[in-house]
């Protein structure tokens, strides 16, 4: 989970 | 999408609202850094860039367009239409001792060495300390508005409503993003005094008033 998390929050 | 996240998205939507109407009603900026304003409209530039090429959703997309349109539109009204309510004689804080170190952080920590991603780990930083000129300013001014106080603490309950998100996603998603978590734990430090003040007079019924 700590590889490239998604930017999907504001 | 969980409501600590939408609650405080709408948390932060309302503060953008309580700063036009403060504006709009007092026909006037006084009060308002407009460091602050110039940092927040650099912060969603930066990071909404993806607008153009990723589609998340017409939620975050909507709200991207909005958070970049009302933040160019509050400058533009402090530039321009209400100038001479501006005293930047108060607004003094020096903004390069903020994007310098910004700029060192996302080349240090960043997901990918690409520009689109610096530049979202830059707005992250920056983000976090965009609201000093501000916190600055009421510290010099020792006094606020009522309906200034308002908006930094809708404002500043938008960040504190991202934590416990942040904590809901690692139970539910197993998702941990450590820059912004880091970021953001700083920028809703930065509040904690503000918000000691905010709710021991302002909620009272007082003025906002630092102690001298």
């Amino acid at each position: 989970p700590l590889a490239h998390p998604e930017h999907d929050e504001l | 999408m969980n409501l600590f996240r939408l609650f405080g998205d709408l948390s932060h939507l309302a503060s953008i609202f309580i700063l036009l109407q403060k504006i709009q009603s007092t026909r006037s900026c006084r009060g308002i850094s407009f460091k602050t304003q110039a940092l927040y409209a650099t912060v969603f530039i930066t990071r909404y860039l993806d607008l153009f090429y990723e589609w998340v959703s017409l939620y975050n997309f909507t709200m991207k367009v909005f958070f970049i349109a009302s933040s160019c539109y509050i400058l533009y009204l402090m530039k321009y239409k209400y100038r001479p309510t501006h005293d930047p004689s108060i607004d003094t804080f020096r903004v390069e001792y903020l994007l310098g170190p910004c700029v060192v952080l996302a080349l240090l920590f960043h997901y990918k060495f690409s520009i689109p991603e610096l530049l979202w780990s830059f707005s992250i930083f920056l983000e976090a300390v965009a609201i000093l000129p501000q916190l600055f300013m009421l510290q010099r001014t020792g006094e606020a508005e009522t309906i200034t106080t308002h908006y930094l603490a809708a404002l500043g309950a938008y960040r504190a409503l991202y934590i416990p998100n942040w904590i809901y996603r690692y139970f539910t998603e197993d998702m941990v993003d450590p820059i912004a978590v880091t970021a953001g734990l700083v920028q809703t430090a930065l509040y904690l005094d503000f918000f000691y003040v905010y709710f021991t007079k302002v909620l009272q019924g007082q003025k906002f008033e630092l102690p001298a």
